[in-house]
């Protein structure tokens, strides 16, 4: 009987001789079968090993089997001069299954009792990937790129081209291709080896409105041009750069085109190669910049901020008026002003204005009046004082007020107090005395 | 006013005229909606008089002129809790309180009388100053009703005196003295306050001169007869009152 193997693999385990850590039996043949899952192979360790010594282990023996391959065969302990010991180093299967074979025969040394044997065994991911090329000459596992995964592998291709269905070859393919990073890299195919004949690559750069692509193009370019009498001319191989609302720039030649600034979110790149001749191809590194807004000027009476040299999409500013004047935009006041730059370069509201607050007419004071001292149509630090129809009324607290126009638009007799004068009627003390009469 | 003479004009600004039916009274001004007066000047046979009974002149020394004015506007009237002077003998609390609709605007002819301060007291013998628009003398004792206001110097008398010269008078026909009153006047009479009189100020000066309400004209065993006083409400135990009628209204 050969028992069948555990029919959901497990990622690690133990095994042990029958009876372990007892002395085996004699007359024994057991069979192990230990399988991981598919991807994995098999680390075995032996924890301990005590079984009879022989030459060859001819009489007991625990053998360890890939296929029908004998991987080992062992038996002593780590202490005999005969018999095979493993060691302590772990023992790989090829692959996910691995057979183990213990064996005793009828005959147990009664002054040594074997105790036989316990080991660990765990899966092990296999790395495909860095695998010796199969020598059927089927290829390498991947053409191009071989990413290592847990239980198996994936293959990739590199820029310009296509993982095939056969999920292993690449095939040539660079159109279409959309980069919206912020920044990034592209390179004809092969780049630096010559580019494919017959190619008509496609590659379009486009990031989000309000920033603007810059080209940074290796030193290592080449493209094949031809020789005209008006010089070289891009006339079979060619790069060309399309930049919205502006002309086409075909690029050939062995001289890096280095920076180019393109002032625009979006790029297209089209790389044509006919099938003849010879281009090593070209690299670039794109970054991207915000667009910039013109600097906001100066608002008479308050102040901008942050104050920068250079504002950037998406940058806010404020502005706040100074003390005792309020922010008007077309002609109703504001509470509060921010603007932003916007992806075309300008800010999406124009700079408020500040005006001088004022507090209003003063209240009208009853049986009394109002006088300014100084100011203006009651704008912000006029004062005015108050005072009472006298002699028929004194102020409350014996003297006139005066109040100044406050930032907080309240008519104030200082900084914290809001006064409302009042006039009190003054008593007893008629207009005309009665006349004395002074002859006794 | 018996003894007394003409007030000039802004003399006496503080001088109400108050009309209730065919009666006459006086008050006196102590703020712009206020005027103080005698209970028994706007409460008529046991009954309080309506806002709409009073017509209430200022600011005219001269009935003739005064009566061509429109009368001010009352919203309401305040008669001391404790007054009840079922048959005109009994005058303790005799104090009331007419409030006026409008505001008055204060001028030389119209401005309003100062109440009691703590400081100020009643003297006896300090002088003070009793106005009205009621009966008067013509010599001989013949009493006419004044169309001119009349003002009088009469002294604030002891207390003593005052109780001493209603003895010998039949209690059932004399009003009770009570420390809610006092009196003023000369022994030899001829100077007084009199019928028409009622509710108008008597003022005493303080130091500073500035006239304030000491009493108000009460009652009286006939006017300026020789033993007897004029007796006014005094107007210091009624402060309290006075300011928390006000303040609550």
């Amino acid at each position: 009987c050969v028992p069948l193997p555990d029919s959901d693999p497990q990622m690690y385990g133990e095994i042990h001789s029958p009876q372990y850590p007892l002395p085996y039996p004699p007359n024994q043949q057991k069979q192990w079968e230990i399988s991981v899952p598919e991807g994995f192979q098999i680390s075995l360790t032996f924890t301990h090993l005590d079984i009879e010594a022989s030459a060859g282990c001819y009489y007991d023996s625990i053998t360890v089997l890939y296929d029908e391959k004998v991987l080992g065969k062992f038996c002593g302990n780590e202490n005999s001069a005969d018999g095979r010991h493993p060691g302590h180093q772990p023992i790989l299967s090829p692959g996910s299954r691995l057979t183990l074979i213990f064996q005793s025969d009828d005959y147990n040394p009664d002054r040594n009792q074997n105790v036989g044997f316990s080991a660990q065994y765990q899966a092990i991911d296999i790395d495909e990937c860095s695998a010796p090329e199969p020598e059927d000459g089927s290829g390498p596992l991947c053409s191009q790129i071989c990413l290592n995964t847990l239980g198996s592998y994936l293959c990739a291709c590199h820029h310009g081209y296509e993982l095939r269905s056969d999920e292993r070859t690449c095939i040539l393919s660079c159109v279409g291709g959309v980069f919206d990073e912020l920044e990034g890299h592209l390179m004809s195919p092969g780049y630096p080896n010559p580019s494919p004949d017959a190619l008509s690559c496609q590659y379009i750069i486009s990031v989000e409105s309000g920033f603007t692509v810059s080209l940074n193009f290796s030193d290592k370019f080449h493209i094949e041009s031809v020789d005209t009498e008006e010089g070289p001319n891009c006339l079979y191989h060619w790069l060309e750069v399309i930049i919205p609302d502006r002309n086409p720039m075909k690029l050939c030649g062995g001289t890096s085109p280095g920076l180019i600034n393109t002032n625009s979110n979006i790029v297209k790149l089209g790389y044509n190669i006919d099938n003849q001749g010879q281009s090593n191809g070209w690299s670039l590194e794109y970054s991207t910049h915000r667009v910039t807004c013109p600097v906001p000027g100066e608002v008479a009476k308050g102040r901008v901020t942050p104050s920068l040299t250079e504002y950037f999409y998406r940058d806010y500013i404020f502005v706040r008026c100074d003390e005792g004047y309020k922010l008007m935009m077309n002609g109703a006041e504001i509470m509060g002003f921010s603007t932003m730059c916007q992806s075309n370069g300008e800010w999406h509201l124009p700079l408020p204005e500040c005006h001088i607050i004022d507090c209003g007419e003063p209240d009208p004071l009853l049986n009394g009046g109002v006088n300014f001292l100084s100011g203006f149509q009651n704008q912000y630090l006029s004062v005015v004082q108050y005072h009472c129809n006298e002699p028929f009324y004194s102020p409350y607290g014996g003297n006139n007020v005066s109040l100044t126009c406050e930032a907080d638009r309240q008519w104030r007799s200082n900084h914290d107090v809001i006064l409302r004068p009042a006039c009190l009627p003054v008593c007893g003390r008629p207009m005309k005395q009665i006349e004395n009469h002074f002859q006794r | 006013i018996i003894g007394g003479n003409d007030a000039a004009e802004h003399t006496i600004p503080w001088q109400a005229l108050i009309n209730v039916g065919s009666s006459r009274g006086g008050g006196m001004i102590i703020a712009d909606r206020w005027i103080l007066t005698a209970a028994h000047v706007v409460v008529l046979n046991g009954q309080v008089q309506t806002p709409e009974a009073l017509f209430v002149y200022l600011g005219v020394t001269d009935v003739h002129q005064i009566i061509e004015n429109l009368s001010l506007n009352v919203t309401a009237v305040h008669v001391h809790s404790e007054y009840n002077n079922p048959n005109n003998l009994n005058f303790d609390h005799d104090i009331a309180l007419i409030k006026l609709k409008d505001p008055i605007t204060f001028q030389a002819a119209i401005m309003p009388l100062c109440l009691p301060s703590e400081d100020d007291t009643y003297d006896t013998g300090m002088m003070g100053m009793v106005s009205g628009f009621g009966i008067t003398d013509k010599g001989n004792q013949r009493r006419f009703l004044t169309n001119k206001l009349k003002y009088v110097h009469v002294p604030v008398v002891e207390q003593k005196k005052c109780s001493i010269s209603l003895k010998g008078k039949p209690s059932s026909r004399t009003p009770r003295l009570t420390n809610n009153m006092f009196c003023a006047g000369t022994p030899e009479g001829g100077k007084d306050s009199c019928n028409g009189d009622s509710g108008s100020g008597f003022t005493l000066q303080s130091e500073n001169g500035r006239f304030w309400a000491a009493g108000i004209v009460s009652w009286g065993l006939g006017c300026g007869q020789k033993g007897t006083y004029g007796f006014y409400t005094k107007v210091a135990n009624y402060v309290d009152w006075i300011n928390k009628i006000m303040r609550e209204n």
